[in-house]
């Protein structure tokens, strides 16, 4: 079976990127065949892999009807990783597919292709920073949606607004079999009273949803981007990395529990 | 004359909203008369104030000319600062307005009556992290576009789109005054490689545009929030708020120098 995680949160900046990418790779390090969707027009998880933006090669043809997601596939310099990348026209989409009928399916009918196939063990979706139609386009082509939480206050305001949209794609049949595969909290500062209190309001208000593994705030981390590479390649040994790794593990046991 | 300025990046997380309400306080702290608008559907800028989030209270109806922005404007615990709160409705605008004529003129034409009347010395804008049609709204009715900027590897990717995006906006005439306020360096630890790069790959970049003055890394201002107070009133004294004060002074000597 293929899972298909949706990595999004609206609050902007909270490290979605930086978990598609490594957690990505972290899975495809562990031999599972793992296909990475960049749905953001920033295409950072495009560059953060080292791939160049070209035009024309984003999802946005396929989301269009003009193409398959599979004509899009590109390779990446990590074994059992591959990529549908992105770049600015795909910012495009939101008010050319606006208006038109059943928008909100686009990017589930355009993934049936991948999904029935059986090539991928995972298929994991970077989000952009908003509730607009790409983000909601990826949670109603998922059953699993991984949220990155930074632990400051903005972003535990975020949290309830996105758990009230959840429960509307549920309840209203857009996807009702949309669930949670969990909360994770990043870069996490023990040396703050504020990181603390945050963490604990969110594992008081989620409990079991919450990862174990909490992503440390590691320069190693920040520093991969710039040279085109994850931080499970670029400085393994780091605790940054390891998180990472730990979070692919622990999210293999939570799709084998079902 | 009144300065209406968007703070604005399409890079999430990389402190708009933290740079919008600080240095709107500070100005109203300097005596000068200051209304912000909260164009994020996150209303971060309105909770930041220790505002509730009402519903039907944010610019919403002031777009679709349901009422005027005057109308909407509240009064915050800081005298001289005047806000026009946000809530989650607002995130209905984009599709609302997508396909309906001068969809990009809306918040300009909104604004005529608070800009003709002379009663704000500074109109401050935060905007959602995305290229949307709330942050081009924004674009298409300033003369001034101040861009925060963390010290971060995929913060610097985004720039040079922001950057090509404002001479779009020039030379299609949609907005041939919009210039820049100034770049805003953010979230500065001077103690890693990483910021002291990005700081001068972005001076060598940018020379005068970018401000001075740039805003250190402080828990103190990621806590003020959670207390519905700016930094600047929360913690005086500390590193951060000092910056956004500084901040406030270069502003003022630029928009004096014209
Ligand atoms: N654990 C960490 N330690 C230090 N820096 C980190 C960590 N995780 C992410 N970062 C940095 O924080 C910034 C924000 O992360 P990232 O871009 O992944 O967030 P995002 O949620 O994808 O942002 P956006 O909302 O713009 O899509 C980036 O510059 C990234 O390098
Ligand atoms: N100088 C600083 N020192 C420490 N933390 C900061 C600083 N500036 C901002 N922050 C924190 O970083 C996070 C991101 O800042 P903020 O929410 O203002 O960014 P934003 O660009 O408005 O985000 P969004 O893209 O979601 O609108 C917040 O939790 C904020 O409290
Ligand atoms: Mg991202
Ligand atoms: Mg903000």
């Amino acid at each position: 079976a293929t899972h298909t995680i949706a990595v999004g949160n609206q609050k902007g900046g909270v490290a979605k990127t930086t978990t598609a990418v490594n957690l990505a790779a972290a899975l495809a390090l562990e031999n599972k065949r793992v296909l990475l969707i960049d749905l953001d027009p920033q295409a950072n998880a495009t560059s953060g892999l080292g791939i160049e933006k070209v035009p024309g090669s984003s999802i946005y043809a396929a989301l269009m009807d003009e193409c398959t997601v599979e004509d899009l596939i590109r390779p990446t310099s990590i074994p059992g990783l591959e990529l549908v990348p992105s770049e600015l026209e795909l910012a495009g989409v939101e008010v050319d597919i606006a208006r038109s009928d059943q928008h909100l399916y686009r990017l589930a009918k355009a993934l049936r292709g991948v999904h029935g196939s059986n090539v991928y063990d995972f298929i994991i979706l970077d989000c952009p920073p908003s509730l607009g139609i790409l983000t909601m386009n990826a949670m109603a082509a998922v059953k699993q949606l991984l949220v990155p939480m930074q632990c400051e206050y903005y972003a535990l305001e975020g949290l309830t607004t996105l758990i009230e949209v959840v429960d509307q794609l549920r309840t209203s049949g857009v996807n009702p079999g949309l669930g949670f595969a969990g909360v994770l909290m990043t870069m996490y500062d023990s040396r703050t009273n504020l990181a603390e209190q945050v963490v604990s309001n969110v594992r008081d208000y989620l409990g079991e949803c919450v990862f174990n593994v909490m992503i440390p705030r590691s320069v190693r981390v920040s520093e991969a981007p710039s040279f085109g590479e994850p931080v499970v390649t670029y400085a393994p040994g780091t605790a940054g990395a390891k998180a990472y790794k730990d979070l692919a593990f622990e999210l293999m046991e939570r799709c084998a529990r079902g």
